[in-house]
């Protein structure tokens, strides 16, 4: 492992850590996208269900436990525990035009027609675009907490450092997979705008605006 | 020690 990969990967586990927190310590979950979420929980339970047919390593397993672990305590604190602050009516997303192109895409173009290899594949190409129904709503409703705009900083910044560590395998190890990295970089690309406003804009200010 | 499968990432 590279330190591309361990930062990228230290950097999801703070942008899910960091949205955990901000929801628990607020008691609200207002400016969430619950449908992001959702579709974050299915990227991960599609992703990891080699967890029950494979053994890689002590942290790959420890990692994997623990974002499906904090992505249903999200859903669940938004949709449940939390329900009455959730702003659902900002969060209109809809998201079968994501699900729907997706799963055939999966269908279409994977290494391998298997279950789990369609699995796997359906949930890189839909993590690419789950964030979509968040930044939609960011969008609609003009702005978003700092502590959002820092939850999708980490969240960006990890396909980014994810895109690094492909091309340093592939340059020091001659691995490379075109599914991965092709949707790592149109999942890197949703967020450059937002990178862009983060730098410029989010430093000593409470709250970002995003210009619709 | 480094396997070459994308499945080893998260």
């Amino acid at each position: 492992m590279n330190i591309f990969r361990l930062t990228g990967d230290l950097s999801h586990l703070a942008a899910i850590i960091i949205l955990l927190l901000k929801i628990w310590k607020t008691r609200s979950c207002a400016g969430i996208s619950g449908k992001s979420q959702i579709l974050f929980a299915l990227v991960f339970t599609s992703r990891y269900l080699d967890l029950l047919t494979s053994f890689i390593s002590l942290y790959n397993t420890t990692m994997k436990v623990i974002y499906i672990g904090c992505a249903y305590a999200t859903v669940y604190l938004i949709y449940a525990k939390f329900k009455a602050t959730y702003d659902g009516n900002h969060d209109t997303f809809r998201v079968e035009f994501l699900v729907v192109p997706v799963g055939g895409l999966a269908f279409l173009v994977n290494h391998d027609f298997s279950p789990l290899e369609i699995l796997w594949t359906f949930s890189i190409y839909l993590e690419s675009v789950a964030i979509l129904p968040q930044l939609f709503m960011i969008s609609k409703t003009g702005e978003a907490e700092t502590i959002t705009t820092h939850y999708l900083f980490f969240l960006g910044l990890y396909r980014a450092l994810y895109l690094i560590n492909w091309i340093w395998r592939f340059y020091f190890e001659g691995f490379f997979d075109m599914i991965a990295i092709v949707a790592g970089v149109v999942q890197t690309i949703l967020y450059c705008d937002f990178f862009y406003l983060y730098v410029t804009k989010g430093e000593g200010r409470s709250q970002l605006s995003i210009p619709t | 020690e480094e396997s070459d499968s994308i499945k080893d990432e998260l």
